[in-house]
């Protein structure tokens, strides 16, 4: 599960403090496939690189799993992520330096998840579901949006994490692109992973289970 | 007007050629709001690139105004570029070291118009109509995805050019902010400016004088 009590994330920038999130508090029960809707701005990219460990809350707590995770250092965080977690990020952030089958075969490696032999055909068999079996060999700066996107959510899913973080998995995507991705996250969600996904898209947001609506940083309807 | 005649766009990577577009052929006439539709992958950004001169064809060619740009040095293009065009690239590309209103001033500043008065006035206005007045002394790292996207807008229509080229310019936004920017994008068209942008949003491609379908490089209706 993931859970949110009285979270508080103020950035500090120029001398002022922003407060990007207000008191949010909120639970995602395992197993749980929940939307977070909300304007442009609002705070759902806070929300999920707090619930993934990339950032720490300034007051309250993040508990995943039971694992209060805001507490924990860095190196922490990022050994309890390549475990747990696998994360859609909105605007990707692939690997440069690495193919797109690298990209995708790189969280494995680093979660010693699935065996050594399996992790060469898992890799394949996930890009060819996004449909970029054939770009396999491409560098990230050879692809297109969508392309890059799709390639991110393969990654995601690889190492077969129990919770999946999705910030627009589907924002840069045609419509056949983004059915084939939003069937792809129910099937993961139907084998019983935690899903927590953020979208503007109002077919997408209607396959959760929940929506969670947030405005200037705070809940306002669960 | 933005022309294409016969357009091949082949990039050349790991030792093998892509062909992005095969023989694309359209013509966008002064003053048109025109949408550019196709899948992920397809060659919507590419044809973008190629009409705001960011890169050339590797055959055929891109006339816009009357002018041959595939056929001008990098630096006459730049130039070309400042003086006729706005673009919104698929990811923002905002000058991470300049703050939001300086992103948006700079292409007056380029372009040596409108008159050095007035432009910071022109600048608050845009950055008020798009909803980002607030956040003007931000850099674009302490911003979120719709946020950079709108200020990438205010900045496309910054130095009042003939001719906008947007590339998905309502991705990252919610509805409320995308309304915001399709009005902003009609009415832009209504002063008599030339527009050609690519969407995935059924809603934004409706709003379009015609609508250019791009299949694996070819455009396959017009
Ligand atoms: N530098 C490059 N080297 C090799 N191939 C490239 C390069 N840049 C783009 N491509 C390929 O060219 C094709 C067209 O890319 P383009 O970015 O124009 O697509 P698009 O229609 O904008 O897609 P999307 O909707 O996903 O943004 C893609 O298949 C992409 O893989
Ligand atoms: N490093 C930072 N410094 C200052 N403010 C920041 C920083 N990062 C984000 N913000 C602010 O925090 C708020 C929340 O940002 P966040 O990225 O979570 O929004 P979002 O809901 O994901 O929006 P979008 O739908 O546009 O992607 C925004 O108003 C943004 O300006
Ligand atoms: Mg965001
Ligand atoms: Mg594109």
């Amino acid at each position: 599960s993931i859970e949110f009590r009285d979270v508080w994330k103020i950035y500090r920038g120029n001398g002022i403090d922003y407060p990007a999130l207000r008191g949010v508090g909120f639970v995602v029960e395992k197993g749980e496939f929940v939307a977070l809707q909300g304007p442009s701005g609002s705070g759902k990219t806070t929300v999920i690189y707090l619930a993934g460990g990339l950032d720490t809350p300034t007051r309250g707590e993040v508990i995943v799993n039971g694992e209060n995770i805001g507490r924990l250092s860095e190196g922490k965080r990022a050994k309890w992520r390549r475990r747990n977690v696998g994360i859609v990020f909105q605007f990707f952030h692939l690997v440069p330096t690495l193919t797109v089958l690298e990209n995708v075969i790189l969280p494995m490696e680093l979660a010693g998840y699935p065996p050594k032999e399996k992790r060469l055909e898992r890799a394949e068999e996930l890009l060819e579901i996004v449909g970029m079996k054939d770009k396999e060999e491409k560098f990230p700066n050879q692809l297109s949006g969508g392309e890059q996107q799709r390639v991110a959510i393969a990654r995601a899913l690889a190492a077969d994490p129990h919770i999946i973080l999705a910030d627009e998995p589907t924002a840069n995507l045609d419509t056949r692109n983004k059915l084939k991705i939003i069937d792809l996250l129910i099937e993961a969600n139907r084998l019983g992973k935690t899903i927590l996904y953020t979208t503007h898209d109002p077919q997408l947001a209607s396959k959760a289970d929940r929506l969670l609506k947030i405005i200037d940083g705070r809940i306002v309807s669960d």
